[in-house]
């Protein structure tokens, strides 16, 4: 465990929070994409599964539970407790072209064909795409609330400093995960554009407003 | 190379 792997958790795990307690607090989920909520619950379920056949750490496991809590917690807010506030008119991303791509190159590039390790590596390839929908539904409104902003940051800044982490552990353990480390490159490009706009403009305290 | 098996990152 070193410091970039530990701050990318927490990162992750902030970004998640901000998110649940927006929901709380402003009682409304406008402008959240149900749909990459569904998917990263998906990715967790899928990826923890391993919670129930092999004991990592108590660190991990507890972890592991949090994220998949929260991950359930915020799909019940927008579906369920806040689903008037849901904005389903712009959150019209086609999940199947993401899902069916996922599907098929998770059999096609896995490190063992099993069912632990093809759900392993689905979740993997599922969560470097998740956060589309929410990308797609921010370009069709044209804007974001900067709280919404500050969790895709935070989303953002978890998987960056997993690449610092991946570095790190090639360095000192010779230790690399080619499917989590190219996925992650991926996953983590979706969000320069994103981090570009956050930077030039709601760290400047405006909104951010597509042109 | 390691063990990819079991993952120990989140």
């Amino acid at each position: 465990m070193n410091v970039f792997r530990i701050l990318g958790d927490l990162s992750h795990l902030l970004a998640i929070l901000i998110l649940l307690a927006k929901m709380w607090r402003s009682k409304s989920c406008a402008g959240i994409s149900g749909k990459s909520q569904v998917l990263f619950a998906l990715v967790f379920s899928t990826r923890y599964l391993d919670l129930f056949f092999v004991f990592i750490s108590l660190y991990n496991l507890v972890m592991k539970v949090i994220y998949l809590l929260c991950s359930y917690i915020t799909i019940y807010m927008i579906y369920g407790k806040l689903r008037k506030t849901y904005d389903r008119e712009n959150d019209t991303f086609r999940l199947e072209f993401l899902l069916i791509p996922v599907i098929g190159l998770s059999f096609l590039e896995n490190y063992d064909f099993i069912p632990t390790e093809l759900l392993w590596t689905f979740s993997i390839y599922l969560e470097a795409v998740a956060i589309l929908p929410q990308l797609f539904m921010i370009s069709n409104t044209g804007e974001a609330e900067t709280i919404t902003t500050h969790y895709l940051f935070f989303l953002g800044l978890y998987r960056a400093l997993y690449l610092a982490n991946w570095i790190w552990r090639y360095h000192t353990e010779k230790f690399y995960d080619q499917i989590a480390i190219i996925s992650g490159v991926v996953q983590t490009i979706f969000y320069c554009d994103f981090f570009y706009l956050y930077i030039t403009k709601v760290l400047k305290g405006k909104k951010l407003s597509l042109p | 190379y390691a063990l990819h098996i079991p993952h120990d990152e989140l």
